[in-house]
């Protein structure tokens, strides 16, 4: 798999995710 | 009880290398009812904190405490007299504490099992009760049940107290559609996967109850079950089934496929599917994937074994003189594959 297939890939992805879904 | 061990089984010979699957002991429920659901959970007998099996028939939940030499012996049975039990939901580190899920088709209550350390008596009490689509049971004594339709769907966090006499809820807020299961996701231990009806992944945050992402994976594969997840440089894996999958000639039977996401972008690549040895043909029945292992019950009657990692079916285990697998489960402390059957019938297996 690469970034062309899944797209920007990021290793805090749940930190960021938490941050940004509605409380 | 009686203790069988060497019994050689069926392995899949088209691999590098063979796995070892073999017979150590079977346990037998003298217990008309048909046998429903397999485990394992921690339990304190005698003082001792150890691993033991826990069966599920119709009516009855027993425990069985090891002895010598892969032998068991029964020590505790709870009754129940009117609703079926349906399956073991066991919290993964918890000792004395097992949920079960009754019900007909669906699941109607969700009940906890425990004996207080002073007198060793039997107790349950009732957790949940209502339409319960989606159960597991998580580390750190936690539970998560899905319940309710369309539009009073809810998703329930619950912890228990050591001793199982209180619990805590907690509200996860809902993807507004079925959820059909839920897996944890190792190596993250506040993530909590899901997969509905409409064939969407969810994400949850358990810590804060927030629903991260929801992220469609194709209509062709609905209805799929999640078993497991693992999170890896930035991405998630997950393993699925497909009850309802239709056989596709270039693959075989695909029994379980391994996606990888990407959950920033909510983009998903199939990585390969786990299908049956030429000539091996059925559908998932039943299954649980522990680490890099996979096993399911197919409609056939037939338990098949893979490696995730090497993608391989492993072991076979046809159905025996006593009649067709019906469930199996990895044991919780060590790599033994436990089979049932609908008579009552027991076997371990260590791999």
């Amino acid at each position: 798999c690469s970034e062309s297939d899944l797209g920007p890939i990021s290793l805090n992805w749940f930190e960021e995710l938490t941050s940004e879904a509605p409380p | 009880q009686t203790k069988v061990r060497g019994d050689p089984v069926e392995i899949w010979h088209d691999s590098l290398e063979l796995s070892n699957l073999q017979l150590v002991s079977k346990l037998k429920n003298p217990s008309n009812s048909c046998s429903v659901d397999v485990s394992t959970v921690w339990w304190e007998v005698t003082g001792c904190k150890e691993s033991c099996i826990i069966t599920a028939c119709e009516f009855t939940v027993s425990l069985w405490k090891s002895l010598d030499d892969w032998q068991w012996r029964k020590v505790h049975t709870w009754h129940f007299t009117e609703i079926p039990v349906l399956q073991i939901i066991p919290l993964w580190d918890a000792c004395n504490l097992v949920c079960i899920a009754l019900g007909h088709l669906e699941i109607r209550e969700i009940r906890l099992l425990f004996s207080s350390g002073e007198d060793e008596c039997l107790k349950q009490s009732l957790v949940k009760s209502g339409n319960i689509k989606a159960v597991l049971g998580l580390r750190h004594k936690r539970l998560v049940c899905s319940n309710g339709t369309l539009h009073d769907h809810q998703v329930d966090l619950m912890t228990f107290s050591g001793s199982g006499r209180s619990k805590e809820k907690q509200t996860l807020m809902s993807p507004e559609e079925t959820i059909l299961a839920f897996a944890e996701v190792q190596g993250m231990q506040d993530a909590l996967l899901g997969t509905t009806l409409m064939s969407n992944i969810v994400i949850w945050n358990l810590k804060t109850g927030q629903l991260l992402k929801k992220m469609q994976i194709g209509t062709a594969y609905q209805a799929s079950i999640c078993h497991k997840a693992y999170s890896d440089m930035g991405l998630l894996f997950v393993v699925l089934s497909h009850p309802h999958g239709k056989e596709i000639e270039s693959m075989g039977s695909p029994i379980f496929r391994l996606i990888v996401i990407n959950p920033k972008t909510a983009l998903s690549v199939d990585v390969r599917p786990y299908s049956l040895p030429q000539g091996h043909t059925g559908r998932f029945l039943d299954g649980d994937v522990k680490d890099n292992l996979a096993a399911a019950v197919l409609t056939s009657g037939t338990i098949a074994v893979w490696d995730l990692f090497l993608g391989h079916c492993r072991a076979l285990l046809l159905p025996n003189s006593d009649g067709n697998w019906s469930f199996v489960k990895w044991s919780g402390t060590d790599s033994c594959l436990l089979a049932g059957q609908k008579n009552g019938s027991v076997f371990v297996y260590s791999y």
